[in-house]
């Protein structure tokens, strides 16, 4: 089945490395 | 490059002033970021990256959906170099 082309965007990916960039230094 | 990209996307992004929107303070974040001004580009990436995340999320596939996943792919890594930067300058 070909996948659905919202798969191929790795939401959790970006927010996750979002938040680690708001983290404070 | 990446300043044809953006501004390809801002031309496309014409239509949703809340893209366009994001997109500008993109635009001003890569600014601060050549300037030298670290911190306020941090900043505006931020502000930036959550915006372009919603307005992603958001995008029918297509032309602009490619375009601004990969844009936002682009402002990521700078940002996250910029974050590298900055946590060194403080040690």
């Amino acid at each position: 089945v070909d996948p659905s082309p919202y798969e191929d965007i790795d939401f959790e990916d970006l927010s996750k490395r979002l938040d680690e960039l708001k983290k404070k230094t | 490059q990446g300043r044809s990209a953006r501004e390809l996307l801002m031309e496309m992004a014409k239509d949703k002033p809340r893209l366009f929107a994001a997109l500008d303070v993109a635009s001003a974040a890569v600014a601060k970021d050549e300037e030298g001004s670290a911190v306020d580009a941090l900043d505006l990436y931020q502000q930036s990256l959550g915006e372009l995340l919603l307005m992603l999320s958001a995008e029918p596939v297509g032309r602009r959906r490619e375009l601004l996943h990969a844009e936002i792919k682009t402002l990521m890594g700078r940002a996250e170099f910029l974050k590298e930067q900055i946590k060194s300058y403080q040690w």
